[in-house]
């Protein structure tokens, strides 16, 4: 709020530009500070409707590439689960995330080769384009989604390999494939029972995001054998041909205003009602780091 | 009554809580009023995927004179009053607005195609003040 005796144009905070002054700018995403235009799915929009009075539906304007239905399906069950049936977040302590993007990889790296000789290997080259992650997410888990193409009739439990290589652009914009991480992973399931392995590659991509990295380029090697490891088993051809190129699922913690904390907010209620929240205390870790500013932090909020 | 009739209310005993009312608790006094929305009624269903409805709530009705503990309002409200009964009209009344709000979850698709599930902040309001 401005006090009578100072004004502040909006236009040199880089915030709304007024209406009036905008209509040059049919797009509203150009009225908020650069920072701000990934940040917020619903500001744009919302501001658009107020500024034109609602006549044009804004959304209609922007072009939007349809998602991948089973990508679709997984962030529905994904909403069930984190809020209910109006909305609201549930409470839940152990879901510190109050962001979670999913991105599938752009189409034209979707070719699998395999490699013929072992005769079992899924191999993918997957490129993620990262744009609408903001400088405010910080990552707290990411994981690759696999999902099985159910008509390719596969046997019961197996044991998978993953091999994850992230692929380096170097200067002169060559790909020189290192191997920056192999995680492995075992499963036991019956597929027909489950629609989705997620691989934790969490530790993999911590210091591509913390880089702000816009493209995540890797080759992912998946080796499929079918029965129990401890007993004799035997190649899985079938399953690999069921693998669907994976999702990257993104869970992160928003410290933007906009954003709900479930910790600010538990804070808050025991405040009167309707006074501004100061947001200048530290946050808390958001991984859980058992830094001891936070912990000094977190004695001086909890002595507040 | 006895010294100067005339200043006394012209009102019998028994309209007496009804002469105080209008002092103490205005008709439409400010309260939480209910408001549901779909986001296909904006045109928006087609990139909010859920919730499918939302409702925000809003703050109407007069402020009471006397606000005190009732409405959680700090002592200005009340100074506000006197000065645009007492002092100066132009300054307005306090005025009846949300106290607390309530987060809302989103499912929405990017223009990238990429999904994202997000919690906001102050998406539901569930308390009203005078200020």
């Amino acid at each position: 709020p401005h006090s009578r005796g100072r004004t502040v144009s909006a236009r040199t905070s880089g915030l709304l530009v007024a209406p009036e002054d905008a209509t040059s700018e049919l797009n509203p995403l150009l009225w908020l500070p650069k920072g701000a235009r990934h940040g917020y799915a619903l500001l744009p929009p919302l501001l658009k409707v107020l500024s034109d009075r609602g006549q044009q539906n804004w959304e209609s304007e922007v072009p939007r590439l349809q998602p991948d239905s089973r990508a679709l399906r997984y962030m529905k069950r994904l909403y069930k689960m984190s809020a209910t049936k109006e909305g609201i977040p549930k409470d839940n302590k152990s879901h510190l995330y109050n962001t979670v993007r999913l991105f599938t990889p752009c189409s034209e790296c979707k070719h699998c080769h395999r490699d013929l000789m072992k005769g079992d290997v899924h191999s993918v080259d997957l490129l993620f384009n990262l744009d609408r992650v903001t400088a405010l997410e910080h990552l707290l888990k990411s994981v690759l989604l696999y999902s099985f193409d159910t008509s390719v009739p596969v046997s019961s439990s197996m044991t998978c390999m993953c091999h994850l290589f992230a692929k380096e652009h170097d200067s002169s914009g060559q790909v020189c494939p290192s191997v920056s991480h192999s995680v492995a992973f075992s499963l036991h399931f019956e597929v027909r029972k489950r629609k989705w392995v997620e691989i934790d590659v969490t530790s993999f991509l911590q210091p591509l995001i913390a880089a702000h990295r816009r493209n995540v380029h890797m080759a992912v090697n998946v080796t499929c054998l079918v029965g129990d490891p401890q007993q004799n088993t035997d190649l899985a051809n079938p399953v690999t041909m069921a693998l669907v190129p994976p999702s990257l699922l993104l869970y992160l913690n928003d410290t933007s205003e906009q954003a709900y904390h479930r910790w600010n907010s538990l804070r808050h209620r025991r405040k009167s009602p309707g006074r501004l929240r100061p947001r200048t205390s530290p946050l808390v870790d958001p991984t859980g780091d058992k830094g001891n500013e936070n912990s000094q932090g977190q004695r001086a909020s909890r002595r507040r | 009554r006895d010294e100067n009739p005339k200043e006394a209310p012209a009102t019998t005993p028994y309209n007496l809580s009804e002469y105080f009312k209008q002092f103490l608790f205005p008709q439409n006094e400010c309260e939480l009023h209910n408001f549901r929305l779909s986001f296909s009624q904006l045109k928006w269903d087609k990139w909010i995927i859920a919730p499918h409805r939302y409702s925000p709530q809003y703050c109407k009705g007069d402020c009471p004179r006397a606000v005190g503990h009732r409405y959680g309002s700090p002592v200005h409200t009340m100074v506000q009053n006197i000065i645009y009964e007492k002092l100066d009209s132009s300054v307005p009344k306090p005025s009846c607005v949300p106290a607390e709000y309530s987060p809302l979850s989103v499912l929405t698709i990017e223009p990238d195609g990429s999904i994202v599930y997000k919690e906001y902040e102050d998406m539901i309001a569930t308390r009203c003040t005078c200020r």
